[in-house]
């Protein structure tokens, strides 16, 4: 089962 | 902030469309226009809404302002609106409420509401501008209709774009389903056309669950964009008039 991510690993923050 | 909308629809359909995603946001207004930026709870979708100051006529913001406001209030509000009023939007200096007008073109009917806002102290996600390896331009209702197939068999879809075209394929308990695209000019009806650029293969695996969310934007606009790069966020914009947009970011899921 493919394992869900979340948007902040990929947008830092600024 | 005096902001003017010729049609009330535009908001309505937004804010429909981002309602079930999102509970609290602010509305960041400034010379530019109203951007709106917001996760869901789980931090695996992020909304970005730009209403540029072009979709408004006249638009005014003399100091950027940013209204926290509750969607289920403002669906509540907007309600009252038809599609066809005049919707005109207004806030004062250091706002705890932002005021509301209708007005419907024919008959001398105006209504008024003020919701009271929030303090919503909500972290700002830098977007990087991304060079997408691969763009997909379709129909909305196609989009729909795929997250909507692949979504009765599983919960997730690997999404595949080659040079042949762009494949969606989901496995689930029951069985296993797919969709392929290819890159298709409807001479007809430009509306209908299938567009892909590509400038390298991708493969990335998504939430249908997310996806299907994302689609109660199709009302918006007749055509979505799908941008994919492999490990990063899938990207599905809804193009707005005057270059107002409602983005979806989705995170994918790795490992299979």
């Amino acid at each position: 089962r493919p394992s869900q991510q979340t948007i902040g690993k990929f947008f830092g923050n600024p | 902030l005096e902001a003017r909308l010729e049609q009330a629809a535009m908001l309505k359909r937004v804010v429909d469309a981002i309602k079930d995603l999102v509970q609290d946001c602010n509305f960041d207004c400034n010379d530019s226009g109203i951007a709106l930026q917001a996760m869901d709870n789980s931090h695996v979708a992020l909304v970005s809404m730009m209403l540029k100051s072009e979709s408004f006529s006249p638009f005014r913001c003399d100091r950027n302002i940013a209204l926290g406001i509750n969607l289920t209030s403002l669906t509540k509000v907007l309600r009252a609106a038809q599609g066809d009023d005049i919707l005109t939007l207004k806030a004062e200096d250091a706002p705890d409420v932002v005021n509301l007008t209708f007005e419907s073109p024919e008959s001398d009917r105006l209504s008024e509401y003020d919701i009271k806002l929030m303090d919503i102290d909500q972290e700002h996600l830098g977007i990087p501008d991304t060079e997408y390896a691969a763009t997909i331009t379709l129909p909305s209702s196609e989009f729909s209709r795929i997250t909507r197939d692949l979504s009765a068999l599983s919960e997730s879809v690997a999404i595949e774009c080659t040079k042949e075209g762009v494949k969606f394929t989901c496995t689930g308990d029951i069985g296993n389903g797919s969709v392929s695209l290819r890159q298709h000019t409807n001479v007809e009806n430009d509306a209908k056309s299938v567009d892909i650029s590509l400038t390298e293969p991708v493969a990335l695996t998504f939430s249908l669950k997310y996806l299907v969310n994302f689609c109660k934007a199709a009302g918006l606009s007749d055509r979505v964009r799908l941008c994919l790069s492999n490990e990063v966020p899938l990207l599905v914009e809804y193009g707005l008039s005057n270059n107002s947009y409602l983005r979806f970011y989705l995170a994918p899921k790795i490992g299979d």
